[in-house]
């Protein structure tokens, strides 16, 4: 679409240049020319994710460069997810309390 | 239920917190949350103690993840919270309480956990103050700012996995952020009604560390666990403070 024919994305040596700047905004280095290849290439699968997803929401959010983006989904999770309670939670009856102050 | 709302703009809530590599957002939006209510309820901004949650917890490693709950059944074992001053934030669990030793700051009267209807926890929200949610953190990785309107195969709204604090909800003025994030796109006529939610990653991350979530489709589970806590004291004069709109 005409989206796409105006936004390419990132071609390696765009990729590069917008890693680097990812790199000084967030001040990340890597230990070896290895570690730095991976966090590339999962920068680079991250800023086409952000792109595929900001296509698909269907409210105003756009989706980018943060400071998580050398890191992978499970990374993420790792990090910043809550494992323990992670899609589940204890049996609870919703009725327990209520949001009626005069019903407590 | 007002049509907006902006608990930001009463000063009862406290700076965005960086939770870091400790995955403690359940105790960061605990105490996010009774930050709010004391301030609504007594007039008096404080901030609590993320730490004394993380080191007291009757569950152990709060590092690695926790319930809303148990941060507030900790706070009713402890008779309060001290501050975050006296008691600061470290990012690890230090495994020794050190609860006795601070003077407490701010309790709780007890907690609750309000309907799943978006509606109802609009209302409460208005009149009562912030909340915490439980979401699916999986569109923020790389969220930089706008309303997020996922469905449920972008965002499953029954796996659940990051706990924020509800501080209040708007909607967008037409056509916002659609037109210039689009412009083979005809821009949206209707204005997008959103949460306003703030996070614990550092003011740095998204918009200056809150989000905005559409309202009205559960997105991301938000409706699967509104709690928070009650805070009631027998003042004589019971302070009351509107939402800001």
């Amino acid at each position: 679409d005409s989206l796409r024919v105006q936004n390419p994305g990132p071609r390696p040596l765009e990729l590069k240049e917008a890693f680097t700047l990812f790199q000084i905004q967030y001040n990340r280095s890597y230990s070896n020319p290895a570690e730095y290849a991976r966090r590339l290439d999962i920068f680079a699968q991250n800023l086409a994710r952000a792109q595929r997803l900001q296509e698909e929401d269907l409210g105003t959010a756009e989706f980018g460069v943060t400071a998580f983006s050398d890191l992978t989904e499970e990374e993420f999770d790792q990090l910043y997810g809550n494992q323990r309670a992670a899609g589940r939670a204890p049996n609870m009856d919703r009725k327990v309390g209520s949001d009626e102050r005069e019903e407590s | 239920v007002p049509a907006t709302c902006d608990w930001r703009k009463a000063n009862v809530i406290s700076p965005v917190k960086n939770q870091k590599s400790c995955s403690c957002c359940w105790a960061m939006a605990a105490a996010g949350n009774i930050e709010a209510q004391w301030g609504i309820k007594t007039g008096q901004p404080v901030e609590v103690s993320v730490q004394e949650l993380l080191d007291c917890g009757r569950c152990g490693d709060g590092c690695r993840g926790g319930f809303v709950w148990d941060a507030f059944i900790t706070v009713l074992n402890n008779s309060g919270l001290a501050s975050e001053e006296d008691y600061p934030f470290q990012g690890a669990v230090r495994h020794k309480c050190q609860a006795k030793k601070h003077q407490k700051v701010a309790w709780i009267q007890d907690f609750i956990m309000l309907s799943d209807n978006e509606q109802r926890i609009a209302r409460y929200l208005a009149t009562e103050g912030p909340i915490t949610v439980t979401i699916n953190k999986k569109l923020l990785q790389g969220y930089t700012h706008g309303v997020i309107r996922a469905t449920e195969t972008t965002c499953n709204p029954d796996y659940v996995d990051h706990v924020v604090l509800l501080v209040g909800f708007g909607k967008t003025k037409s056509p916002e952020g659609r037109q210039a994030k689009d412009a083979s796109s005809r821009p949206h006529r209707h204005s997008t009604p959103y949460w306003i939610l703030k996070n614990s990653w550092g003011p740095a991350w998204g918009e200056k560390g809150y989000f905005r979530l559409h309202r009205g489709s559960n997105a991301c589970g938000i409706t699967k666990y509104p709690i928070t806590a009650r805070v009631a004291l027998p003042a004589k004069k019971p302070h009351q403070v509107s939402c800001p709109p």
